[in-house]
């Protein structure tokens, strides 16, 4: 599982502190989903960065199973992202000088056991686009294939910020049930920050954030 | 207002060609608020930027008034839409070196009546984050300046695409009352391309997009 205890994140410019994070305390089991939900700036994407180990905290610990990710440095964290966790960034990050098919390998090279390219690119919807580079892509088809990118190796833990913020009700609905799908059979563990109050129905739980703070943990009864 | 004539844009890449937008025909008239809805990868970017004369069309005309933007030259066609055109970009398109007042007063530089810089910062919520520069803001903060750039000069035609696609419920709200009145005060023109069917029903009329074509225009008979 993962567990966050008294993380706290403060960014200093000059005279002005902000507080991205404060005190936060949160367990996740193994095999969770999670959706985040809170106000724009309100530190989703910060504490997301800080779990996965992609940004560190200015205080507090952070452990994944036995790992403590907050005392790893860059190598470590670096070799224990790129063996579990897969990413799904706000702003997509694919590889211009690589086309579709490239950057979803790109993804597949570190899985135990990886999806096969063309299954997940089927999944996204983007079978005959593989050939295509991310500058002929829509907004969409570019947060479809990132999001084909984190699915194809199969990780522990997957961390989705907006994965369907640029996508049309039918798509996200789509992309959605391949990320159930990995949680349900493969007890991918699936954190996923979203302004859709829709998925949060899917959710085992849902972590609402305010002013950088954890304010409400809510257990999805129907579930 | 502004016309569109026939308007087909295809990709070529070796064998494969793509149709982004196929004879499209098209009127809006000066101060009307159009809603541009649509799968992913239907057309609407492509369609949004060739009618702002970002694109050229592969074929077809679009006119805005008196001038002819399917004929203007590059130079041109930068004149025209600095003096007349506002934007906001699926991806934001911050500058990187320059802070949040000052990506707002590139904005402001070229309106013939402009609002103030704090006045606009105030609508969209980010007066107290002036001083901070792209990289120091959340994913909706980020889209929220691209807002305040684009309003702050007046424009003649405002096209916005995915204006609240990275925001939550609360803060889309303020952002598109700030972009309702700049059409019911200032009579702006506006174009939306969104994925959020209640921002289609603000609108006066809503335009959808399949494949690349125009497949239906609806009157908003209650506004
Ligand atoms: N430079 C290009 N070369 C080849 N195909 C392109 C290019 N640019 C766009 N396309 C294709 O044109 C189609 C329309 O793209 P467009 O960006 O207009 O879609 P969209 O409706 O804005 O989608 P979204 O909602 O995902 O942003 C897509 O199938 C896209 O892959
Ligand atoms: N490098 C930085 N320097 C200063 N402040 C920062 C920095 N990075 C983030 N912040 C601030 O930290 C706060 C939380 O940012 P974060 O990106 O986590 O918000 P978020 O909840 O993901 O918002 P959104 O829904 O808009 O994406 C914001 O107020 C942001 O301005
Ligand atoms: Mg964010
Ligand atoms: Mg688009």
């Amino acid at each position: 599982g993962i567990k966050l205890e008294e993380v706290t994140k403060i960014y200093e410019s000059g005279e002005i502190k902000t507080y991205a994070c404060k005190n936060m305390n949160l367990e996740i089991k193994d095999g969770e989903f999670i959706v985040v939900l809170g106000p724009s700036g309100s530190g989703k994407s910060t504490m997301l960065n800080i779990i996965s180990g992609l940004d560190t905290p200015t205080s507090g610990k952070i452990s994944i199973d036995k790992d403590i990710i907050s005392d790893m440095n860059t190598k470590e964290l670096t070799k224990f992202r790129r063996n579990n966790l897969g990413f799904i960034f706000q702003q997509y990050n694919l590889l211009q000088t690589l086309n579709v098919a490239e950057n979803v390998e790109v993804g597949r090279e570190v899985g135990i056991d990886p999806f096969e390219i063309d299954e997940v690119l089927e999944q996204v919807g983007l079978l005959d686009q593989k050939h295509k580079y991310p500058y002929q892509l829509s907004g969409g088809e570019q947060q479809r294939v990132s999001i084909a990118r984190a699915v194809v190796k199969k990780p522990k833990i997957m961390f989705c910020d907006e994965p369907t913020g640029a996508l049309d009700e039918e798509t996200a609905k789509e992309v959605l049930s391949v990320l159930k799908k990995l949680n349900e059979v493969y007890k991918t563990t699936l954190i996923i920050i979203t302004h859709n109050p829709s998925i949060g129905m899917m959710a085992d739980r849902i972590i609402k954030l305010n002013s950088a703070e954890i304010v409400e943990v809510k257990e999805n009864k129907n579930r």
